[in-house]
Order: structure tokens, then C-alpha cells, then sequence
């Protein structure tokens, strides 16, 4: 399934079942923090879609995909997309290679 | 073409010579190794074209610069490979050396005997990753060698001019490199 993304379904369907799969992959790569921002009820906080969103732009800007702020197909394929395990420098958040340096 | 933070890079004397070793206990089985070790020679040799530095094989894998191998799940170094696809491989940035395959992709040398449709080439994942390992991080360019993804059966071996940029900002040039060469070659990787 990850070599040949099939995406016929709608982009709600897309967010509704692979959100936290996007989320894991977003923090893998260094795109989000590691850890869910919580408030002291253990609730996610209210600026996470802020940051999921912020996630996407950088995203699309560092893979050179159009900068839509959604996870539309070309983005969401992308993520399906076999690649480096090397964190993208520019996703501003710590990777292996920050620490080992 | 960007780099990692802090900018590392091999500090050796010039003309810089770096060593390779393949770890003997971590390789895979149904590829020969005398393909494997071509592979790589040429993909440090694309490299070398372009930047004063030579790489050699030696077959001390405790003091090689580089050390390649091919692992499978956690590994040691808290990046665990996850299977078939997904990562495919990962390097450290320098001077660690450290260039780790995933053991669980079907790696190709040659597509016309290597028939799975996961098959992921070997020579264009090798490419990429001595990038890293000379110290270029992920490229937004495409057509990129240093560009993060790589889909089953598809090549990569030319490197672009943004990887040469980014490079030779690194190292510097080699003496031979000439900018008419690498663009007779995507000529002729775009006829191709």
C-alpha cells in the first residue's frame, strides 16, 4: 500500500481515518514535537491544529509541493512515499542528527 | 541544497581521502557482494567527481571513516527501520560515518533481473546517502539526489546541480570537475 497510494476516496476521508498516522509521521520526520501539547485536564491543547497546520506548510515547502496548508492528494502522496529516514533539517524540531552533533 | 545544523563537515587534510567498510555481518544475502561493492564504488566515485576527496574501500571495518550495513528493525541507535518501504535507509551527518540500509527492502542492482515491483535501487539510495554523510541535509529540488523520497523501481544517479552547489560549498571543487560534464550528463539523463 505504501509503494502504490490509491487515493480515489475524498480529502475529508483522508483526514477522518490517517490523521494520526500523519501526525506519527510528522514527528518521525521532525515536524511536530514529539509529545501532544496537553493542559493540565490531559487535553490536547487548543493551538494543536495550529501546529498540525504549520507542520503541513513546512512540509510542502520543504518538499516542494504546492503550499496549500491541506493535506490534499499530492501531499498526502508524498507522505506514502518510501524515503530517507534522515529528519528534514528545515522541520525545526530535534532529529538524530541534532543530538548526535 | 541545504546543510545540517551547524554546518559539520569531514575536516582532514587536503587533498581529504575517506575510508569505506561494509560491516560482513550485517549485509544481505541474495544480492553478491562484489555487485553491492560496485555499486557503492560508483556511487562514492560520483561524489569524488565533483569535490577533492577519494574514497576507499578497505577492509578494516573497525577504523573505516564510513561503515555501511544492512539492518533490520531496531538496530541500536533508537531509529528503528520499519519494514518493506517506508524508510528505506539512514546516515548520520560527519564525522560519524555511520550509513545503515534497511535489511528488509528488496534492494536492486540491476531492475532487468531484480523483478519485484518493491524493488528499491541500491545504487540511487547509496548515492543519497553519502550526501548525508559528506554533510548535506534534504533538498527541496526534485530532481534532487538530495531530495528525501525515492518511489520502488525508480533511478536516481545523476547528481543535479543544486547537489554540486551545496557540495562544493562544503569542500570545495575538484580540480577536474567541470560544470560542461555534469551537464552533458543531465542531457543526456533527460533524453534517457
Amino acid at each position: 500500500a505504501r509503494s502504490t497510494p490509491d487515493y480515489t476516496s475524498n480529502q475529508t476521508q483522508i483526514q477522518t481515518h490517517n490523521i494520526s498516522e500523519i501526525k506519527k509521521y510528522f514527528r518521525r520526520f521532525g515536524y511536530l514535537p514529539l509529545q501532544d501539547h496537553h493542559n493540565v485536564s490531559g487535553d490536547t491543547t487548543f493551538d494543536e491544529p495550529l501546529l498540525f497546520k504549520s507542520a503541513i506548510l513546512r512540509y510542502q515547502s520543504n518538499l516542494g509541493l504546492p503550499i496549500t496548508g491541506k493535506l490534499d492528494i499530492e501531499t498526502v502522496s508524498m507522505i506514502m512515499a518510501p524515503r530517507c529516514g534522515v529528519p528534514d533539517s528545515d522541520a525545526s524540531h530535534q532529529s538524530m542528527h541534532a543530538r548526535e552533533n | 541544497y541545504v546543510f545540517f545544523p551547524g554546518k559539520p563537515r569531514w575536516s582532514r587534510d587536503v587533498p581529504m581521502k575517506l575510508t569505506y567498510a561494509f560491516s560482513k555481518e550485517n549485509l544481505i544475502d541474495y544480492v553478491n557482494i562484489s555487485d553491492i561493492r560496485a555499486v557503492f564504488k560508483r556511487a562514492f566515485t560520483k561524489w569524488g567527481s565533483v569535490i577533492p576527496v577519494s574514497f576507499v574501500e578497505t577492509d578494516d571495518y573497525g577504523f573505516a571513516d564510513i561503515k555501511i550495513g544492512f539492518y533490520r528493525g531496531d538496530h541500536g541507535d533508537g531509529e528503528p527501520f520499519d519494514g518493506v518501504l517506508g524508510v528505506l535507509a539512514h546516515s548520520f551527518t560527519p564525522e560519524s560515518g555511520r550509513f545503515h540500509l534497511d535489511a528488509a527492502e528488496r534492494w536492486a542492482v540491476d531492475f532487468k533481473t531484480e523483478k519485484s515491483e518493491v524493488a528499491v535501487d541500491l545504487e540511487s539510495v547509496a548515492i543519497h546517502e553519502i550526501g548525508h554523510l559528506l554533510g548535506l541535509s534534504h533538498s527541496s529540488v526534485k530532481d534532487a539526489v538530495m531530495y528525501p523520497t525515492l518511489k520502488p523501481r525508480d533511478k536516481k544517479l545523476d547528481l543535479s546541480l543544486d547537489d554540486v552547489n551545496g557540495v562544493q560549498a562544503l569542500y570545495g571543487s575538484n580540480p577536474n570537475f567541470t560544470l560542461s560534464s555534469l551537464l552533458e550528463s543531465d542531457i543526456s539523463a533527460n533524453q534517457a
